[in-house]
Protein backbone atom coordinates (compact mmCIF):
# COMPACT_ATOMS: atom_id res chain seq x y z
CA UNK A 1 0.00 0.00 0.00
CA UNK A 2 2.43 2.38 -1.01
CA UNK A 3 0.96 6.04 -2.90
CA UNK A 4 2.42 7.18 -5.91
CA UNK A 5 4.58 10.01 -4.17
CA UNK A 6 5.70 7.59 -0.99
CA UNK A 7 6.85 5.15 -3.78
CA UNK A 8 8.46 7.65 -5.61
CA UNK A 9 10.27 8.83 -2.38
CA UNK A 10 11.18 5.65 -1.40
CA UNK A 11 12.76 4.42 -4.26
CA UNK A 12 15.03 7.79 -5.05
CA UNK A 13 15.39 8.22 -1.63
CA UNK A 14 15.53 5.41 0.81
CA UNK A 15 19.10 4.71 1.38
CA UNK A 16 19.24 9.11 1.96
CA UNK A 17 16.43 8.54 4.42
CA UNK A 18 17.99 5.32 5.98
CA UNK A 19 21.52 7.42 6.33
CA UNK A 20 19.94 10.39 7.45
CA UNK A 21 17.43 8.54 10.01
CA UNK A 22 20.64 6.64 11.87
CA UNK A 23 22.79 10.23 11.17
CA UNK A 24 19.95 11.99 13.38
CA UNK A 25 19.22 9.31 15.32
CA UNK A 26 23.15 10.26 16.98
CA UNK A 27 22.85 14.21 16.19
CA UNK A 28 25.15 15.35 13.73
CA UNK A 29 26.50 17.22 11.04
CA UNK A 30 23.63 17.85 8.55
CA UNK A 31 24.19 16.27 5.12
CA UNK A 32 22.14 15.59 2.29
CA UNK A 33 20.04 18.38 2.56
CA UNK A 34 20.28 19.89 -0.63
CA UNK A 35 19.34 16.29 -1.76
CA UNK A 36 16.14 16.25 0.53
CA UNK A 37 15.00 19.11 -0.40
CA UNK A 38 15.17 18.94 -4.81
CA UNK A 39 13.00 15.32 -3.65
CA UNK A 40 10.22 17.21 -2.16
CA UNK A 41 10.80 19.30 -5.43
CA UNK A 42 10.51 17.03 -7.56
CA UNK A 43 7.64 14.71 -5.59
CA UNK A 44 5.59 17.41 -4.40
CA UNK A 45 5.72 20.84 -6.15
CA UNK A 46 6.76 19.39 -9.54
CA UNK A 47 3.86 17.47 -9.41
CA UNK A 48 1.58 20.40 -8.75
CA UNK A 49 3.04 22.15 -11.22
CA UNK A 50 1.56 19.76 -13.97
CA UNK A 51 -1.91 19.92 -12.44
CA UNK A 52 -1.80 23.18 -11.16
CA UNK A 53 -3.70 24.59 -14.48
CA UNK A 54 -5.93 21.88 -14.73
CA UNK A 55 -7.10 22.21 -10.95
CA UNK A 56 -7.43 25.97 -11.27
CA UNK A 57 -10.99 25.24 -13.15
CA UNK A 58 -12.23 22.63 -11.62
CA UNK A 59 -10.68 23.37 -7.65
CA UNK A 60 -10.25 27.01 -7.39
CA UNK A 61 -9.73 27.10 -4.01
CA UNK A 62 -7.27 24.05 -4.21
CA UNK A 63 -9.04 22.35 -1.41
CA UNK A 64 -8.03 19.02 -2.43
CA UNK A 65 -4.86 20.15 -0.11
CA UNK A 66 -3.96 21.01 3.10
CA UNK A 67 -0.25 21.89 4.14
CA UNK A 68 1.78 20.85 6.64
CA UNK A 69 4.29 23.84 7.43
CA UNK A 70 7.94 22.74 8.77
CA UNK A 71 9.47 24.56 11.08
CA UNK A 72 13.43 25.48 11.11
CA UNK A 73 15.40 24.45 14.52
CA UNK A 74 16.55 26.31 17.60
CA UNK A 75 19.36 23.36 17.99
CA UNK A 76 22.09 24.86 15.45
CA UNK A 77 21.41 22.81 12.57
CA UNK A 78 21.82 25.69 10.48
CA UNK A 79 20.97 28.87 12.22
CA UNK A 80 18.58 28.69 15.10
CA UNK A 81 14.88 30.25 13.89
CA UNK A 82 10.88 30.41 14.65
CA UNK A 83 8.34 32.04 13.02
CA UNK A 84 5.46 34.49 13.79
CA UNK A 85 2.58 33.86 12.17
CA UNK A 86 -0.63 36.59 11.70
CA UNK A 87 -4.10 35.38 11.60
CA UNK A 88 -7.31 36.92 10.62
CA UNK A 89 -9.04 38.48 13.59
CA UNK A 90 -11.12 40.78 12.16
CA UNK A 91 -14.58 39.10 12.66
CA UNK A 92 -13.64 39.15 16.64
CA UNK A 93 -13.69 42.60 16.78
CA UNK A 94 -16.95 43.21 15.23
CA UNK A 95 -19.36 39.86 15.87
CA UNK A 96 -21.59 39.65 18.53
CA UNK A 97 -20.84 37.47 21.29
CA UNK A 98 -23.09 34.04 20.98
CA UNK A 99 -23.64 32.34 24.13
CA UNK A 100 -23.64 28.21 23.27
CA UNK A 101 -24.74 25.37 25.81
CA UNK A 102 -22.46 22.50 24.74
CA UNK A 103 -22.12 19.19 26.60
CA UNK A 104 -18.73 20.25 29.31
CA UNK A 105 -15.46 18.71 28.26
CA UNK A 106 -15.46 16.63 30.99
CA UNK A 107 -18.44 14.51 29.98
CA UNK A 108 -17.27 14.68 26.40
CA UNK A 109 -14.42 13.45 27.13
CA UNK A 110 -15.54 10.74 29.50
CA UNK A 111 -18.46 9.65 26.65
CA UNK A 112 -15.24 9.76 24.28
CA UNK A 113 -13.30 7.20 26.14
CA UNK A 114 -15.93 5.00 26.59
CA UNK A 115 -16.50 5.04 22.95
CA UNK A 116 -12.89 4.38 22.06
CA UNK A 117 -12.61 1.45 23.74
CA UNK A 118 -16.62 0.22 22.71
CA UNK A 119 -15.00 0.38 19.67
CA UNK A 120 -11.75 -1.37 19.94
CA UNK A 121 -13.40 -4.11 21.80
CA UNK A 122 -15.79 -4.51 19.16
CA UNK A 123 -13.09 -4.56 16.56
CA UNK A 124 -11.56 -7.47 18.41
CA UNK A 125 -14.20 -9.38 18.36
CA UNK A 126 -14.29 -9.35 14.62
CA UNK A 127 -10.69 -10.27 14.69
CA UNK A 128 -10.81 -12.86 16.57
CA UNK A 129 -13.47 -14.52 14.65
CA UNK A 130 -11.50 -13.68 11.35
CA UNK A 131 -8.77 -15.50 12.94
CA UNK A 132 -10.73 -18.57 13.86
CA UNK A 133 -12.16 -18.67 10.00
CA UNK A 134 -8.71 -18.64 9.30
CA UNK A 135 -7.89 -21.57 11.41
CA UNK A 136 -11.16 -23.27 10.14
CA UNK A 137 -10.34 -22.96 6.58
CA UNK A 138 -7.13 -24.64 7.06
CA UNK A 139 -8.46 -27.43 8.74
CA UNK A 140 -10.55 -30.70 7.21
CA UNK A 141 -14.44 -29.71 8.07
CA UNK A 142 -14.55 -33.03 9.65
CA UNK A 143 -12.27 -32.03 12.53
CA UNK A 144 -13.82 -28.83 13.25
CA UNK A 145 -15.86 -29.89 16.26
CA UNK A 146 -19.69 -29.05 16.54
CA UNK A 147 -19.01 -26.89 19.42
CA UNK A 148 -16.85 -24.93 17.28
CA UNK A 149 -19.05 -24.82 14.39
CA UNK A 150 -21.99 -23.26 16.40
CA UNK A 151 -19.80 -20.83 17.87
CA UNK A 152 -18.59 -19.58 14.33
CA UNK A 153 -22.30 -19.70 13.22
CA UNK A 154 -23.27 -17.32 16.15
CA UNK A 155 -20.59 -14.71 15.56
CA UNK A 156 -21.00 -11.24 14.01
CA UNK A 157 -20.55 -11.48 9.99
CA UNK A 158 -16.76 -10.48 8.31
CA UNK A 159 -16.66 -7.17 7.02
CA UNK A 160 -16.48 -7.69 3.10
CA UNK A 161 -13.72 -5.53 2.28
CA UNK A 162 -14.59 -6.39 -1.59
CA UNK A 163 -17.62 -4.02 -1.17
CA UNK A 164 -17.37 -0.47 -2.39
CA UNK A 165 -18.03 0.69 1.44
CA UNK A 166 -15.92 -1.19 3.46
CA UNK A 167 -14.32 1.91 5.21
CA UNK A 168 -17.91 3.49 6.38
CA UNK A 169 -17.44 0.85 8.79
CA UNK A 170 -13.85 1.58 10.20
CA UNK A 171 -14.01 4.87 12.42
CA UNK A 172 -10.40 5.81 11.16
CA UNK A 173 -12.22 6.55 7.96
CA UNK A 174 -13.78 10.17 8.03
CA UNK A 175 -17.04 10.68 6.73
CA UNK A 176 -16.46 12.95 3.17
CA UNK A 177 -17.65 16.17 4.22
CA UNK A 178 -21.03 17.26 3.94
CA UNK A 179 -21.09 19.02 0.84
CA UNK A 180 -23.26 22.36 2.27
CA UNK A 181 -20.18 23.31 4.42
CA UNK A 182 -18.29 26.31 3.30
CA UNK A 183 -14.24 26.33 2.44
CA UNK A 184 -12.13 26.41 5.96
CA UNK A 185 -10.61 29.34 6.79
CA UNK A 186 -7.21 27.95 5.59
CA UNK A 187 -8.86 28.64 1.80
CA UNK A 188 -10.81 31.93 2.06
CA UNK A 189 -9.99 34.75 4.36
CA UNK A 190 -12.17 34.90 6.86
CA UNK A 191 -11.58 34.20 10.74
CA UNK A 192 -8.34 32.79 11.67
CA UNK A 193 -6.85 32.50 8.25
CA UNK A 194 -3.49 32.63 8.28
CA UNK A 195 -2.14 36.16 6.74
CA UNK A 196 1.45 36.42 6.95
CA UNK A 197 4.22 35.17 8.79
CA UNK A 198 7.64 36.79 9.93
CA UNK A 199 10.64 34.09 10.14
CA UNK A 200 13.63 34.98 12.53
CA UNK A 201 16.60 33.72 12.85
CA UNK A 202 20.14 34.58 14.84
CA UNK A 203 23.01 34.48 12.85
CA UNK A 204 26.07 32.72 14.66
CA UNK A 205 28.76 33.60 13.11
CA UNK A 206 28.08 37.04 13.15
CA UNK A 207 27.31 37.01 17.40
CA UNK A 208 30.33 35.07 17.97
CA UNK A 209 32.28 37.87 15.78
CA UNK A 210 30.24 40.40 18.23
CA UNK A 211 30.67 38.25 21.71
CA UNK A 212 34.35 38.16 20.94
CA UNK A 213 35.46 41.42 19.67
CA UNK A 214 33.23 42.43 22.96
CA UNK A 215 35.13 40.19 25.46
CA UNK A 216 38.19 42.28 24.01
CA UNK A 217 36.94 45.05 24.93
CA UNK A 218 36.71 44.11 28.42
CA UNK A 219 33.21 43.39 28.94
CA UNK A 220 32.39 41.12 30.95
CA UNK A 221 31.12 37.46 29.71
CA UNK A 222 27.12 37.91 30.12
CA UNK A 223 27.37 41.93 29.42
CA UNK A 224 28.76 40.63 26.11
CA UNK A 225 26.50 37.84 25.49
CA UNK A 226 23.60 40.01 26.39
CA UNK A 227 24.87 42.48 23.69
CA UNK A 228 25.85 40.26 20.79
CA UNK A 229 22.87 38.06 21.18
CA UNK A 230 20.03 38.35 18.98
CA UNK A 231 17.67 37.69 16.42
CA UNK A 232 16.80 39.50 13.31
CA UNK A 233 13.67 39.28 10.75
CA UNK A 234 15.48 36.63 7.86
CA UNK A 235 12.51 36.94 6.18
CA UNK A 236 8.28 37.86 5.63
CA UNK A 237 6.15 35.79 3.54
CA UNK A 238 5.59 38.51 1.25
CA UNK A 239 8.88 39.41 1.29
CA UNK A 240 10.30 39.44 -2.58
CA UNK A 241 11.49 37.68 -4.75
CA UNK A 242 8.51 35.34 -4.41
CA UNK A 243 5.96 37.71 -2.41
CA UNK A 244 2.63 36.00 -1.24
CA UNK A 245 -0.31 37.77 -0.66
CA UNK A 246 -1.79 35.50 2.15
CA UNK A 247 -0.49 32.41 2.97
CA UNK A 248 -3.56 30.26 2.11
CA UNK A 249 -3.52 26.99 0.72
CA UNK A 250 -4.16 28.86 -2.79
CA UNK A 251 -0.94 30.66 -2.30
CA UNK A 252 1.36 27.77 -1.42
CA UNK A 253 0.10 25.94 -4.07
CA UNK A 254 0.84 28.50 -6.65
CA UNK A 255 4.17 29.26 -4.94
CA UNK A 256 4.98 25.24 -5.29
CA UNK A 257 4.01 25.50 -8.66
CA UNK A 258 6.50 28.51 -9.38
CA UNK A 259 8.96 26.99 -6.90
CA UNK A 260 9.04 24.02 -9.15
CA UNK A 261 10.17 25.87 -12.57
CA UNK A 262 12.53 28.85 -11.65
CA UNK A 263 15.58 28.00 -10.53
CA UNK A 264 16.43 31.54 -9.36
CA UNK A 265 13.66 31.53 -7.08
CA UNK A 266 14.66 27.82 -5.85
CA UNK A 267 17.81 28.97 -4.93
CA UNK A 268 16.64 31.46 -2.27
CA UNK A 269 13.85 29.15 -1.15
CA UNK A 270 16.73 26.66 -0.34
CA UNK A 271 19.07 29.57 0.99
CA UNK A 272 16.06 30.37 3.68
CA UNK A 273 15.57 26.66 4.26
CA UNK A 274 19.02 26.56 5.83
CA UNK A 275 18.42 29.67 7.90
CA UNK A 276 20.67 31.28 5.88
CA UNK A 277 23.43 29.69 6.90
CA UNK A 278 25.31 28.90 3.71
CA UNK A 279 25.03 25.28 3.95
CA UNK A 280 24.92 23.32 0.69
CA UNK A 281 25.63 19.30 0.47
CA UNK B 1 -10.71 33.65 29.54
CA UNK B 2 -12.74 31.21 32.02
CA UNK B 3 -11.56 33.03 35.12
CA UNK B 4 -13.30 35.70 33.87
CA UNK B 5 -10.63 38.02 33.19
CA UNK B 6 -10.17 40.08 29.89
CA UNK B 7 -7.55 39.11 27.39
CA UNK B 8 -7.09 40.60 24.29
CA UNK B 9 -6.53 39.22 20.87
CA UNK B 10 -3.31 40.20 18.89
CA UNK B 11 -3.79 38.01 15.91
CA UNK B 12 -0.47 36.23 15.72
CA UNK B 13 1.18 33.23 17.41
CA UNK B 14 4.80 31.71 17.58
CA UNK B 15 6.07 28.19 16.33
CA UNK B 16 8.90 26.97 18.22
CA UNK B 17 10.85 23.76 17.61
CA UNK B 18 14.00 21.52 18.35
CA UNK B 19 15.98 23.06 21.30
CA UNK B 20 18.01 19.78 21.86
CA UNK B 21 19.82 21.71 24.93
CA UNK B 22 22.64 20.02 25.80
CA UNK B 23 23.80 20.81 29.62
CA UNK B 24 27.39 19.35 28.73
CA UNK B 25 28.21 21.89 26.23
CA UNK B 26 31.27 23.76 27.12
CA UNK B 27 32.06 27.00 25.15
CA UNK B 28 35.69 26.95 24.18
CA UNK B 29 36.12 22.97 23.81
CA UNK B 30 36.74 20.78 20.60
CA UNK B 31 33.51 20.67 18.07
CA UNK B 32 34.80 17.14 17.07
CA UNK B 33 34.28 16.36 20.59
CA UNK B 34 30.71 16.81 20.69
CA UNK B 35 31.62 20.53 22.19
CA UNK B 36 31.60 18.54 26.02
CA UNK B 37 35.23 18.35 26.22
CA UNK B 38 38.88 18.78 24.49
CA UNK B 39 40.87 22.04 23.13
CA UNK B 40 40.14 22.85 19.90
CA UNK B 41 42.27 21.77 16.95
CA UNK B 42 42.04 25.08 15.81
CA UNK B 43 39.51 27.94 15.62
CA UNK B 44 37.09 26.58 13.20
CA UNK B 45 37.14 23.19 15.87
CA UNK B 46 35.89 26.18 18.65
CA UNK B 47 32.25 25.61 20.41
CA UNK B 48 31.12 28.84 20.24
CA UNK B 49 28.87 30.23 23.29
CA UNK B 50 25.82 30.35 21.62
CA UNK B 51 26.73 27.50 19.40
CA UNK B 52 28.29 26.73 15.42
CA UNK B 53 25.72 26.28 12.80
CA UNK B 54 25.93 22.99 10.73
CA UNK B 55 28.85 21.69 13.18
CA UNK B 56 26.59 18.63 14.29
CA UNK B 57 26.70 20.09 17.74
CA UNK B 58 23.41 19.93 20.43
CA UNK B 59 22.20 23.52 21.52
CA UNK B 60 24.07 25.31 24.55
CA UNK B 61 21.60 25.66 27.33
CA UNK B 62 22.69 29.47 26.89
CA UNK B 63 21.14 29.79 23.10
CA UNK B 64 17.70 28.16 24.77
CA UNK B 65 17.73 30.50 27.81
CA UNK B 66 18.72 34.07 25.46
CA UNK B 67 16.23 32.62 23.05
CA UNK B 68 13.17 32.31 25.45
CA UNK B 69 14.39 35.44 27.10
CA UNK B 70 14.37 37.33 23.58
CA UNK B 71 11.09 36.19 22.65
CA UNK B 72 9.73 37.47 25.71
CA UNK B 73 11.23 40.40 25.80
CA UNK B 74 10.53 41.54 22.43
CA UNK B 75 7.40 39.40 21.42
CA UNK B 76 5.29 38.10 23.98
CA UNK B 77 2.90 41.00 24.38
CA UNK B 78 2.22 40.73 20.93
CA UNK B 79 1.34 36.47 20.67
CA UNK B 80 -1.65 35.18 21.83
CA UNK B 81 -0.27 31.27 21.55
CA UNK B 82 2.66 29.38 21.67
CA UNK B 83 2.78 25.99 19.44
CA UNK B 84 6.08 24.30 20.23
CA UNK B 85 6.87 21.04 18.78
CA UNK B 86 9.26 18.72 20.85
CA UNK B 87 12.48 17.43 21.23
CA UNK B 88 14.05 19.54 24.46
CA UNK B 89 16.59 16.89 24.98
CA UNK B 90 19.99 16.98 23.99
CA UNK B 91 20.74 13.75 21.12
CA UNK B 92 22.32 10.52 22.27
CA UNK B 93 25.81 11.49 20.66
CA UNK B 94 28.58 11.14 23.31
CA UNK B 95 29.46 7.29 24.16
CA UNK B 96 30.72 8.87 27.18
CA UNK B 97 27.51 10.51 28.16
CA UNK B 98 25.01 8.21 27.39
CA UNK B 99 21.59 9.66 28.07
CA UNK B 100 19.40 7.95 31.08
CA UNK B 101 15.75 8.22 31.34
CA UNK B 102 16.04 10.16 34.33
CA UNK B 103 18.06 12.85 32.55
CA UNK B 104 15.48 12.84 29.93
CA UNK B 105 12.50 13.39 32.11
CA UNK B 106 14.47 15.90 33.54
CA UNK B 107 15.50 17.95 31.18
CA UNK B 108 11.80 18.08 29.87
CA UNK B 109 10.49 19.26 33.30
CA UNK B 110 13.64 22.23 33.38
CA UNK B 111 12.56 23.05 29.93
CA UNK B 112 8.74 22.88 30.96
CA UNK B 113 9.50 25.04 33.87
CA UNK B 114 11.57 27.65 31.94
CA UNK B 115 8.44 28.07 29.29
CA UNK B 116 6.00 28.32 32.45
CA UNK B 117 8.17 30.98 34.14
CA UNK B 118 9.53 33.35 30.95
CA UNK B 119 5.55 33.46 29.56
CA UNK B 120 4.14 33.51 33.65
CA UNK B 121 1.68 36.18 33.68
CA UNK B 122 3.11 38.30 36.75
CA UNK B 123 -0.41 40.09 36.64
CA UNK B 124 -2.43 37.25 38.11
CA UNK B 125 -3.00 36.38 41.49
CA UNK B 126 -2.90 32.82 40.03
CA UNK B 127 0.70 31.96 40.00
CA UNK B 128 -0.50 29.60 37.52
CA UNK B 129 -1.78 31.56 34.92
CA UNK B 130 0.28 32.22 31.42
CA UNK B 131 0.67 35.74 29.73
CA UNK B 132 0.06 33.17 26.71
CA UNK B 133 -1.27 29.56 25.80
CA UNK B 134 1.60 26.86 25.39
CA UNK B 135 1.17 23.75 23.13
CA UNK B 136 3.75 21.51 23.60
CA UNK B 137 3.74 18.15 21.41
CA UNK B 138 6.42 15.12 22.48
CA UNK B 139 9.92 14.44 19.94
CA UNK B 140 11.74 11.59 19.31
CA UNK B 141 13.91 12.33 21.56
CA UNK B 142 11.92 13.60 24.20
CA UNK B 143 11.76 9.69 25.16
CA UNK B 144 13.51 6.88 26.23
CA UNK B 145 14.90 5.43 24.67
CA UNK B 146 15.50 7.45 21.63
CA UNK B 147 12.80 7.05 19.48
CA UNK B 148 10.86 4.18 21.47
CA UNK B 149 7.76 5.26 22.90
CA UNK B 150 5.09 2.61 23.60
CA UNK B 151 1.34 2.59 23.62
CA UNK B 152 -0.29 4.05 27.13
CA UNK B 153 -1.25 4.19 29.66
CA UNK B 154 2.79 3.43 30.54
CA UNK B 155 4.98 5.16 33.32
CA UNK B 156 6.14 8.01 30.28
CA UNK B 157 2.65 8.52 29.67
CA UNK B 158 2.23 9.73 33.31
CA UNK B 159 5.55 11.49 34.02
CA UNK B 160 4.84 13.55 31.31
CA UNK B 161 1.41 14.37 31.99
CA UNK B 162 2.92 15.47 35.86
CA UNK B 163 5.62 17.80 33.75
CA UNK B 164 2.93 19.15 31.16
CA UNK B 165 -0.10 19.68 33.95
CA UNK B 166 -0.27 22.87 33.43
CA UNK B 167 -0.40 22.83 29.43
CA UNK B 168 -3.14 19.88 29.28
CA UNK B 169 -6.45 20.60 30.51
CA UNK B 170 -7.13 18.68 33.64
CA UNK B 171 -10.37 17.33 31.52
CA UNK B 172 -7.94 15.52 29.18
CA UNK B 173 -5.73 13.62 31.41
CA UNK B 174 -7.25 10.00 30.74
CA UNK B 175 -7.12 10.39 26.93
CA UNK B 176 -3.18 12.17 27.28
CA UNK B 177 -2.31 8.91 29.48
CA UNK B 178 -3.70 6.39 26.25
CA UNK B 179 -2.52 8.79 23.51
CA UNK B 180 -0.07 11.41 25.03
CA UNK B 181 -2.29 13.75 22.66
CA UNK B 182 -4.82 16.41 23.65
CA UNK B 183 -5.79 19.92 22.49
CA UNK B 184 -6.12 23.30 23.81
CA UNK B 185 -8.34 25.80 23.09
CA UNK B 186 -6.32 28.54 22.38
CA UNK B 187 -9.20 31.10 21.85
CA UNK B 188 -11.91 29.79 23.88
CA UNK B 189 -14.40 27.69 22.34
CA UNK B 190 -13.28 29.41 18.52
CA UNK B 191 -9.61 28.03 18.32
CA UNK B 192 -8.11 25.20 18.88
CA UNK B 193 -4.68 23.77 18.84
CA UNK B 194 -4.75 19.81 18.85
CA UNK B 195 -0.98 18.55 19.94
CA UNK B 196 -0.64 15.19 18.30
CA UNK B 197 1.79 12.31 19.48
CA UNK B 198 3.62 11.48 16.22
CA UNK B 199 5.58 8.53 17.42
CA UNK B 200 2.66 6.52 17.37
CA UNK B 201 2.55 6.96 13.66
CA UNK B 202 6.29 7.44 13.36
CA UNK B 203 8.52 5.08 11.36
CA UNK B 204 11.41 5.36 13.44
CA UNK B 205 9.23 4.03 16.32
CA UNK B 206 10.10 0.14 16.40
CA UNK B 207 7.28 -0.48 18.89
CA UNK B 208 4.82 0.57 16.31
CA UNK B 209 3.93 -0.69 12.57
CA UNK B 210 0.87 0.75 11.12
CA UNK B 211 -2.42 2.75 11.56
CA UNK B 212 -4.87 -0.37 10.07
CA UNK B 213 -4.31 -3.04 12.51
CA UNK B 214 -6.91 -1.99 15.26
CA UNK B 215 -4.42 -2.83 18.18
CA UNK B 216 -1.80 -0.25 17.09
CA UNK B 217 -2.05 2.94 19.17
CA UNK B 218 -1.80 4.83 15.96
CA UNK B 219 -5.24 3.70 14.75
CA UNK B 220 -6.67 4.31 18.35
CA UNK B 221 -5.31 7.73 18.47
CA UNK B 222 -6.89 8.07 14.74
CA UNK B 223 -10.20 7.49 16.74
CA UNK B 224 -9.58 9.63 19.50
CA UNK B 225 -8.68 12.60 16.22
CA UNK B 226 -11.94 11.65 14.38
CA UNK B 227 -14.20 12.11 17.56
CA UNK B 228 -12.35 15.25 18.08
CA UNK B 229 -12.21 16.92 15.39
CA UNK B 230 -16.22 16.50 14.90
CA UNK B 231 -16.61 17.53 18.41
CA UNK B 232 -14.57 20.94 17.59
CA UNK B 233 -16.45 21.19 14.11
CA UNK B 234 -20.12 20.48 15.95
CA UNK B 235 -18.95 23.92 18.59
CA UNK B 236 -18.75 25.63 15.48
CA UNK B 237 -14.38 25.72 16.27
CA UNK B 238 -11.47 25.83 14.10
CA UNK B 239 -8.45 24.32 14.31
CA UNK B 240 -4.44 23.98 14.10
CA UNK B 241 -2.73 20.91 14.12
CA UNK B 242 1.04 20.18 15.69
CA UNK B 243 3.18 17.65 16.59
CA UNK B 244 6.85 17.08 16.29
CA UNK B 245 7.21 14.39 13.20
CA UNK B 246 5.61 16.05 10.30
CA UNK B 247 2.83 13.63 8.83
CA UNK B 248 3.92 12.63 5.31
CA UNK B 249 5.30 9.60 3.83
CA UNK B 250 9.17 10.02 4.45
CA UNK B 251 8.37 9.77 8.02
CA UNK B 252 4.97 7.43 8.65
CA UNK B 253 3.75 4.38 7.86
CA UNK B 254 2.01 5.14 4.57
CA UNK B 255 -1.67 3.61 6.68
CA UNK B 256 -1.03 6.55 8.99
CA UNK B 257 0.12 9.28 6.74
CA UNK B 258 -2.73 8.48 4.09
CA UNK B 259 -5.46 8.03 6.71
CA UNK B 260 -4.58 11.50 8.36
CA UNK B 261 -4.08 12.67 5.08
CA UNK B 262 -7.81 11.94 4.76
CA UNK B 263 -9.13 13.69 7.77
CA UNK B 264 -7.35 16.99 6.97
CA UNK B 265 -9.58 16.74 3.66
CA UNK B 266 -12.96 15.83 4.89
CA UNK B 267 -12.08 18.12 7.54
CA UNK B 268 -10.95 21.27 5.80
CA UNK B 269 -13.65 23.43 6.84
CA UNK B 270 -12.37 23.85 9.92
CA UNK B 271 -8.54 22.47 10.27
CA UNK B 272 -6.20 25.05 9.03
CA UNK B 273 -2.90 23.14 8.68
CA UNK B 274 -0.51 21.78 10.96
CA UNK B 275 2.75 22.38 12.48
CA UNK B 276 5.63 20.25 12.64
CA UNK B 277 9.41 20.09 13.48
CA UNK B 278 12.21 17.27 13.18
CA UNK B 279 13.57 18.11 10.39
CA UNK B 280 14.96 21.13 11.27
CA UNK B 281 14.43 23.00 7.94
CA UNK B 282 12.06 25.95 6.59
CA UNK B 283 9.81 23.86 4.09
CA UNK B 284 6.47 23.16 3.58
CA UNK B 285 4.93 19.84 2.09
CA UNK B 286 1.21 20.03 0.44
CA UNK B 287 -0.55 17.13 1.17
CA UNK B 288 -3.14 15.43 -1.20
CA UNK B 289 -6.36 14.74 0.33
CA UNK B 290 -7.83 13.24 -2.67
CA UNK B 291 -4.78 11.59 -4.07
CA UNK B 292 -4.93 9.74 -0.26
CA UNK B 293 -8.27 8.38 -0.87
CA UNK B 294 -7.33 6.64 -4.15
CA UNK B 295 -4.05 5.09 -3.13
CA UNK B 296 -6.17 4.01 0.08
CA UNK B 297 -8.70 2.69 -2.31
CA UNK B 298 -6.54 1.12 -4.53
CA UNK B 299 -4.16 -0.79 -1.69
CA UNK B 300 -7.55 -2.38 -0.38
Amino acid sequence: AVSESSEFFEQDFLEDAIAAREIRAEGAKPVKKVNYMNGVRDAYYSRISEDVKKLSKKDPLYERYSIVHIGTSIIPTFNPGFRIWEYNITELQTEEEVLHSHEPWDSFFEHLDVEIQKIIEEAEEVEAFEDDEQIDSEIPDVLISKKKKKKKKGKKGKKNKNSKNWWKTDKTFPKKKPKNLPPGPAYENQLFSPLRFVQYYADLKEIDKQYLKLLKEGKSEDEAASIAFKYQVEYASDDKPYPMKTTLVKDYIELASELSGNDKLWNTFLERAFCSSGYED
Amino acid sequence: DIGGKEKSIKGRFLHITDMHPDLYYKENTSIDDTCHRGKPKNDGDRAARFGNAMKGCDGPPDLMYYTLDWIHKNLSDEIDFIIWTGDNVRHDNDRRIPRTEQQIFDMNRQVSELFLKTFKDHESDDPRDLKVKIIPSLGNNDVFPHNLFSPGPTLQTRELYDIWSQFIPPAQQNTFDRYASFFVEAIPGKLAVISLNTLYMFKGNPLVDNCSNKKQPGYKMLLWVGFTLQELRDRGMKVWLSGHVPPIPKNFDSSCSDKLALWLHEYSDIIIGGFYGHMNMDHFIPVDGEKAWDDIGNSM
